[in-house]
């Protein structure tokens, strides 16, 4: 999957790939002791494109959001039906326009598009829903997971989204003009992003969010994120979808 | 036109009206998922009473079931079962009753749920289960019950195999206790050959070389040619498919695989069998006369390699070839008939007795030449239609000279015949000695079912089978190592790979046939077995989906069905583990690792309950506001779980006693689209509004 983190204080947009296996489930967001809020995303594989050297595809096939507060409440989200279990368990179709409300907790499916979870009025997670009619074989229906509302989450919030809600970062060693809007094709030197005080480099880039309705700018850092996140993206794998770990 | 007859017949059913029924299974390699819906209309301005029943295949585990009723949704939750204290020594009794019972149930169980339908309002109820289908006498039998009890509208049963290898042989059969067509198509030419148009029930078959469709919808008035009474009877259809000649096939899905072993054309093993036949007063009449049909048609189909003798037992134990096995001659078989013709029954059941005698001929003739029998196949097979009322009595002591008569140098094969068995018994001396228990029941063909537990078990192709894969690529794998391969039947191992990211996935099966031991390996590319496997869940998916207006059976349960065949068979295992526990410790490990699968997958095992929350409907026939807490559904095979729990460890927890239906995550709490209400939480119609979405997010390509 491709991930995007918006760092509003520093006006900068950083993404990059996390190129898991199918099966691995990743750490989104941990903030178990806090606010607790955990979510998991689990991915499932498809080939590269036919001619493509690339590696297979991988995407998230199920996000689960475990709620700690007021009552513990398992919500797991899949391409097809959202299953909420509280006190009771409830499954949603995905295809349907429906809205469940459970003491703090919310879930508001609008059919075949997005689900959204809201927890206690100050966290809220955007699942967008994509379903293909005819997929190519390198196409899966999968979901896209956007903080929709991060104020409730804790400063201890992690994960590989979570650790940088509170972060600023800053861009050094452009070389030329080059900047996060500008040319950087006669670049030869990498700018560098100085993130929780470590250097990466990055690229520019532009990503498509929101079903390739909108396009973001934003630098781009290679290898799993190596050195952008907490130790590396194997540390995010979790043993199961509702795993409330924290990170160690 | 309907008739006048039936109309009439419908007008005056006061109780509610089954709509539609509609059964729909995909089988996807073996593994079969069926979700049922029934429709019932309650006519009448005052409320009623639908009882919504069902008879799934005792080897089906229940994944879910939902009811919508007056618009709103009753989901199930599958939850452990709740620990019963022991019953204190006046009701001990009971269970005992009640085991005798369940021992005489059919290869079905019924699942049953009442429930009040508002006055003229609907009631629709889902039920999904799920079954991994066994290959017996070179095919695969799937099973829909189709018994309503009242003659229904709109009723349909799709059954759609889709299969990695080609469908070599496909039957309809007639509708067993009904009057229908049979439509018999094989190979890919079936699609030329449907049902006859003219023949009163229309069953259509439509088939290419991997995947096949088969719909049988008769209407009101079709049915009511068969019976009025709606029990129209069970819908069979018998399948195989082509099996390759190495390791067989290996499919693999997010993380999983399956691999079902079923070689062709091997030579067969030569086997050493012992007959030990129960000739208690009981078997009197019937029973032993088909007994003796069995055994002189088994007699004919011994292979000329093969060795034998005939047990008898009741007070008395007799021996037709006194301390030795004799070879398949024309002489011997003619003697074997003598002996077999003079059995008469008498006296009582010394099933302790019996099984001593078998095994020490076995296991006398297999010490006397330990290299002479090194490729044959030692098997006894035990019948017995009571329990033990002549020496041993106790079961414990009866399984445990078993075990320390047979030394594991061969497998017994148990078959009760009747009410009065205690299938407890021959099921754990079944298992704890490498064989299998069948029952047969007291109206059954015992003669027709005996020869054919004989014939499942009468060509051994090879023995002392291990599968073996890639060492740290694999874990959590099923059993793979099996003391017998018997021709027409076939070996299922499922398993986790733990290491995705390899190419290959290293596989070697060893085993030993009549003369040899042989050694079958090769590398099994697991990317492409990934998209092939993908490609036939699609095609599933794309077989059933069109126009599927009921419950889904495929969606995302098929999406990842390998893994619930892992699931699947690791719940099996565990509850086979269980009832073969020797200590307590051992026991309850067992049952929390079965909890625990049965659970994840939601299963309906004899270890959880399924609990449905059900509705308050008023006097005046209207939904009361509040709803009940759940409670857990009263079905048959709750019921019978239930009663199971009763029991005392020794009887406790019977692995078929209490099958799960297996409702389908995909519920419909979003097809009503008008205000609901469920315990706790309110579902309605969402105000749509924009929602301002940060950048901060993780998506696909």
């Amino acid at each position: 999957p491709h991930f995007v983190v918006e760092f509003p204080l520093s006006k900068l947009t950083v993404c990059f790939n996390i190129n898991g296996e199918p099966g691995h489930i990743l750490r989104m967001v941990s903030d178990h002791k806090h606010s607790g809020v955990t979510v998991n995303g689990k991915l499932i594989g498809a080939p590269a494109p036919a001619g493509s050297h690339k590696q297979q595809r991988t995407y998230f096939s199920t996000i689960t959001i475990v709620v700690n507060r007021p009552k513990r409440s398992y919500i797991e989200v899949t391409p097809k039906k959202v299953i909420l279990d509280g006190q009771d368990r409830l499954v949603l179709s995905c295809d349907t326009t429906v809205s469940v409300e459970s003491g703090g907790l919310a879930v508001t499916i609008v059919g075949k598009s997005t689900v959204t979870v809201t927890i206690g009025g100050t966290i809220r997670f955007v699942i967008l829903v994509h379903q293909y009619k005819n997929p190519a074989p390198y196409q899966r229906n999968h979901l896209g997971f956007y903080i929709s509302n991060s104020k409730g989450l804790s400063h201890d919030c992690h994960g590989l989204l979570g650790q940088f809600l509170y972060e600023e970062v800053g861009l050094a060693e452009l070389s030329g003009n080059a900047t996060a809007t500008g040319d950087h094709s006669t670049s030869s030197r990498s700018p560098i992003l100085k993130v929780k005080g470590r250097s990466v480099p990055v690229v520019q880039k532009t990503r498509r969010i929101y079903s390739g309705r909108q396009s973001v700018d934003c630098w781009f850092a290679r290898n799993n994120a190596a050195k952008l996140i907490d130790g590396q993206y194997e540390d995010y794998v979790v043993s199961h979808l509702f795993d409330t770990g924290d990170w160690p | 036109r309907v008739p006048r007859q039936v109309k009439s017949m419908l007008t005056k059913e006061t109780k509610p009206h089954i709509q539609e029924l509609s059964v729909k299974t995909t089988i996807i390699s073996r593994y079969a998922f069926t979700a049922v819906s029934c429709t019932m209309l309650n006519r009448h301005s005052s409320a009623a009473e639908g009882v919504f029943q069902f008879l799934i295949p005792k080897n089906a585990y229940v994944s879910n079931f939902t009811m919508i009723i007056g618009g709103r949704v009753y989901p199930s939750e599958v939850r452990p079962k709740e620990k019963k204290v022991k019953q204190g020594k006046g009701d001990e009794a009971k269970p005992k009753n009640k085991e005798k019972g369940e021992q005489s149930e059919p290869e079905v169980e019924v699942f049953r749920m009442g429930a009040s339908i508002p006055g003229r309002n609907r009631a629709m109820f889902m039920l999904t289960y799920e079954e991994l289908l066994q290959r017996r006498l070179g095919r695969y039998e799937h099973v829909t019950s189709l018994r309503p009890l009242q003659l229904v509208s709109r009723l349909s049963v799709d059954v759609t195999i889709v299969d990695h290898s080609t469908i070599t042989h496909l039957e309809v059969l007639p509708l067993r206790n009904g009057k229908s067509n049979t439509a018999v198509a094989s190979g890919a030419s079936a699609a030329k050959t449907p049902a006859k148009p003219a023949l009163p029930i229309s069953t259509v078959i439509k088939q290419n070389k991997t995947f096949c469709r088969i719909t049988f919808s008769p209407n009101i008035v079709q049915q009511a040619k068969i019976t009025t009474s709606g029990m129209l009877g069970e819908f069979v259809v018998h399948y195989d498919v082509e099996r390759e000649l190495g390791i067989g096939d290996i499919q693999v899905l997010n993380g999983h695989f399956v691999h079902y072993f079923a070689p062709k054309d091997l030579p067969v093993v030569p086997k050493n069998v012992v007959f030990v036949i129960d000739t208690s007063a009981s078997m009197l009449g019937t029973k032993i006369k088909q007994t003796k049909d069995a055994l002189f048609t088994i007699l004919r189909d011994l292979r000329p390699g093969d060795r034998f003798n005939f047990v008898s037992f009741s007070n008395r134990i007799k021996v037709w070839q006194p301390n030795r096995l004799v070879p398949v001659t024309p002489l011997n078989v003619r003697d074997a008939k003598k002996f077999i013709y003079m059995l008469q029954p008498t006296g009582g059941t010394d099933i302790n007795g019996g099984i001593q005698t078998g095994s020490s001929l076995l296991s006398g003739y297999l010490n006397a030449d330990p290299d002479a029998n090194h490729h044959s196949v030692s098997l006894i097979i035990f019948l017995t239609d009571g329990r033990p009322t002549v020496g041993e009595l106790q079961s414990p002591s009866i399984l445990s000279n078993a075990r320390t008569a047979v030394k594991e140098q061969f497998c017994v094969f148990t078959i009760g015949m009747g009410n009065d068995v205690d299938y407890r018994l021959l099921e754990r001396m079944a298992l704890e000695n490498c064989g299998m228990m069948r029952r047969i029941h007291e109206d059954s063909d015992a003669s027709t079912m005996l020869k054919g537990f004989y014939d499942e078990i009468g060509t051994p192709l090879l023995s002392d089978i291990r599968v073996n894969y890639t060492e740290d690529s694999v874990q959590y794998v099923t059993q793979h190592l099996f003391t017998n391969y018997f021709n027409g039947s076939e070996i299922v191992i499922a398993g986790k790979l733990t290491n995705q990211s390899a190419d290959s996935l290293h596989v070697q099966v060893t085993a030993s046939n009549s003369d040899k031991s042989i050694i079958l390996e090769t590398d099994v590319a697991l990317r492409q077995r990934e998209v092939e496997t993908e490609r036939h869940v699609k095609e599933a998916a794309a077989g059933v989906g069109s126009g599927d207006t009921g419950v889904g059976t495929t969606g995302s349960v098929a999406d990842d069905f390998v893994e619930r065949v892992w699931g699947f068979l690791s719940v099996k295992e565990g509850l086979r583990s269980r009832l073969k526990s020797q200590t307590s410790r051992e026991r309850e490990g067992h049952t929390q690792q079965a909890t625990d699968l049965s659970l994840t997958y939601h299963f309906l095992t004899p270890l959880t309950s399924l609990v449905v929350e059900k509705p308050q409907v008023l006097a005046d026939g209207t939904m009361a506001e509040d709803t009940p807490t759940p409670t857990p559904v009263p079905t048959e095979t709750n019921k019978k779980a239930a009663s199971a729990n009763e029991l005392s460890d020794e009887t406790e927890g019977e692995e078929d006693t209490a099958q799960g239906l297996h409702l389908k995550k995909d519920q419909p709490g979003g097809q009503s689209s008008r205000i609901t209400k469920t315990t706790g939480k309110v579902v309605k119609r969402p105000v749509q509004k924009s929602i301002t979405i940060s950048k901060t997010s993780a998506d696909g390509d």
